[in-house]
């Protein structure tokens, strides 16, 4: 089970999300800003495609979800990433 | 579900079990991952074969730690489970051998579990954002009761076709290519569309039906409704297949339920006695991709309607059409596809964006045509459809 009291910082958020595709692969040798609103639309984003609710923030429930083992591979990949259907 | 965009052109795939994981007897992995496999096969016509020695394979399987060659490396236990490549990279799956991988026990990882997952990735499956699909990415433990859901069966079905009941001939036939219908390219306007429990997709309209596809409309229709549904009548209001495979189909003040085909049970009802709280003679119903209620829409309202719940309809419906911003009111159909939630009203149709909780940004944008998106009309306006609305 995913521990209680978790604290996820932004920086692990980040690299957790882009991991999974939902912000671009971040570069630490170029040390890529990354602007809270992408951060916060990309948490959002993780959230409804779990099932959490919607807030954009790392709250409790988010972090233990990111906690939680998974598959490896993304969540938003191929041509499905931006919409599944051409129609 | 999603399907990442690539799949196997045959349906007898082998596969090699590698390099095996340290923890468990070769045997019994060896039966956990043809269980695996099997999840597969009880849906569609897909057959796995293990192979041994140095045959090259479809689906090469492998127990590993740290970084094994990919550029993709596990990272101990717990976090990533295992990965595997999809048809058009390979269809390889990985395991992270660092994880205590065991069987038919609560204690540690459970392999079948997670090995079904992967290795519905290799048949061309992306995550699935149903929580209680075996393609939803995180492991929630295990469980003695698996079975697959209907999302995943879908899934699968939509690369790999239903199961036949006879042997198939050596060699698959193409799909029969989209065809547009004379009909729907003069009148698009429906009066219903649904996804039957295999997952196609049905637009009703009148007497008549029609199966589509992908790019347009199946060969071989229309149909009568009649001549599939027995006793259902033309002009149905509305239709949906909820999650426990019922299709409902609505005209009045009255419903049919089927299963398939088969009607399920002595109909039609009154809409008052089964779906209490919901009005007649509705525009569309639909299973929303949101969060999977029921929603039923008349004139410039609609209805959330929950099974699960006493009263299925809360007081606070009905509410506004306006509430899904950019959705029309006096709606014709409405129809989870892909993941999305369509709208349709006369020619045009709308996608909505169950994230934004608006109809989405498009290039074109929404509305569109229906008879060429939908219908495959090749002469239809392929952009966005007038600022009437």
């Amino acid at each position: 089970a995913a521990p209680t009291d978790l604290v996820v910082s932004d920086t692990t958020a980040a690299n957790y999300l882009a991991q999974y595709g939902y912000l671009p692969p971040i570069n630490p040798e170029k040390g890529a800003f990354l602007s809270g609103d992408k951060l916060t639309a990309a948490i959002e984003e993780f959230q409804a495609f779990a099932g959490l609710n919607i807030t954009g923030e790392l709250n409790e429930e988010t972090a233990e979800l990111m906690a939680t083992p998974r598959c490896g591979v993304k969540d938003k990949v191929g041509p499905a990433a931006d919409g599944r259907s051409k129609r | 579900y999603a399907l990442q965009g690539s799949r196997w052109r045959t349906k007898n795939l082998t596969y090699k079990i590698s390099k095996y994981p340290t923890g468990l007897n070769k045997q019994e992995v060896e039966k956990e991952i043809a269980n695996a496999f099997s999840v597969w096969t009880g849906e569609t016509d897909l057959t796995f074969t293990r192979k041994t020695g140095h045959e090259n394979v479809h689906i090469d399987i492998r127990f590993e730690v740290g970084e094994h060659g990919d550029g993709d490396p596990f990272d101990g236990p717990g976090g990533t489970l295992a990965h595997a490549y999809f048809p058009v990279y390979g269809g390889d799956a990985h395991f992270d051998d660092s994880e205590r991988w065991t069987i038919r026990s609560y204690r540690g990882t459970n392999l079948f579990q997670v090995a079904a997952h992967e290795f519905g990735h290799s048949l061309g499956l992306s995550h699935s954002d149903v929580k209680s699909a075996l393609m939803a990415p995180f492991y929630r433990g295990y469980d003695p009761h698996f079975t697959l859901d209907q999302d995943d069966v879908s899934a699968i079905q939509a690369l790999y076709g239903t199961k036949t009941k006879s042997s198939v001939p050596r060699g698959s036939r193409p799909p029969p290519p989209a065809e547009q219908d004379p009909e729907l390219c003069k009148d698009p306007k429906i009066d219903a569309m649904f996804n039957t429990k295999d997952g196609e997709i049905i637009a009703f309209k009148g007497k008549h039906y029609w199966k589509l596809t992908d790019d347009g409309v199946a060969s071989g229709y229309p149909r009568r409704i009649s001549s599939t549904w027995k006793e259902l009548p033309s002009n149905i209001d509305a239709a949906f297949t909820y999650r426990n495979g019922k299709t409902y189909f609505f005209k009045g003040t009255q419903y049919w339920r089927y299963i398939n085909t088969t009607m399920d049970g002595d109909y039609p009802k009154e809409i008052s006695d089964g779906f209490t709280g919901i009005p007649d003679n509705i525009d569309a119903a639909t299973v929303w991709t949101g969060n999977g209620k029921i929603y039923f829409y008349k004139g410039t309202k609609f209805w959330r309607f929950d099974p699960a719940s006493k009263p299925p309809v809360r007081n606070s419906y009905p509410k506004l059409i306006q509430n899904w911003e950019g959705i029309p009111n006096h709606i014709n159909a409405a129809v989870p596809y892909k993941g999305y939630t369509y709208f349709f009203q006369d020619n045009a149709y709308y996608r909505f964006n169950d994230r934004l909780f608006k109809v989405d940004d498009a290039n074109p944008a929404f509305p569109r045509s229906t008879a060429y998106w939908w219908f495959g009309c090749k002469s239809a306006n392929k952009g966005t459809i007038g600022n009437d609305r």
